[in-house]
């Protein structure tokens, strides 16, 4: 462990409090796309299928367990508790675009051909476009409100912050695993255009507004 | 062969 991968896992738990904050106190899903936290629940679920099978530490299972039980929670608010408030009509990400592309490419390009390590990256590679829906439905509202930023920009730095920890890794214990970092790499350049948004507008306690 | 790593990541 180095603070690099520390402040990423609390910039990610982080997002996961804010956006429970946002639905449990606004009592509303506003804004969240469902799909989103479908992507991010299978992203989770194939990711740590090995959460019985092999231990590494104390926190990664209390983390794993929490990073699990959060995003169910979260979908069981979206299209259950809080279902009048979901907008359906502008969640309207075709995922089945992002699913079927990442799978076949967990097939092709992978460490090794065996189940669990294809299911693997498979996860790797779809937490990497999973924020799109959320992306997409923001552009199509052309606004988010003040919380969801919060969110995003925390969800955000989370992956640019492993992405330290793998140069981190990289000099430090000859730690390098490409998959990994390419799919990071295109994860966090997709929050750019959001990052530039957050910093010129958020932080000056703006609302960010796209030209719709 | 290759050395797959272990994911000790979240």
């Amino acid at each position: 462990m180095n603070i690099f991968r520390l402040c990423g896992d609390m910039s990610h738990l982080a997002a996961i409090i804010i956006l429970l904050l946002k639905m449990w106190k606004t009592r509303s899903v506003a804004g969240i796309s469902g799909k989103s936290q479908i992507l991010f629940a299978t992203v989770f679920t194939a990711r740590y299928l090995d959460l019985f099978t092999s231990f590494i530490s104390i926190y990664n299972t209390c983390m794993k367990v929490f990073f699990i039980g959060t995003v169910y929670f979260t979908i069981y608010l979206i299209y259950m508790k809080f279902k009048a408030t979901y907008d359906s009509n502008h969640d309207s990400f075709r995922v089945e675009f992002l699913i079927v592309p990442v799978g076949g490419l967990a097939f092709l390009v992978n460490h090794e051909f065996a189940p669990l390590e294809i299911i693997w990256t498979f996860s790797i590679y779809l937490e990497s476009v999973a924020i799109l829906p959320q992306l997409f439905m923001i552009s199509k509202t052309g606004e988010a409100e003040t919380i969801t930023s919060h969110y995003l920009f925390a969800l955000g730095s989370y992956r640019a912050l492993y992405l330290c920890n793998w140069i981190y890794r990289y000099y430090a214990e000859g730690f390098f695993d490409l998959i990994a970092v390419v799919a990071g790499v295109v994860q966090t350049i997709l929050y750019c255009d959001f990052f530039y948004l957050y910093i010129t507008k958020v932080m000056k306690g703006k609302k960010i507004s796209l030209p719709a | 062969d290759e050395f797959v790593p272990k994911h000790d990541e979240l």
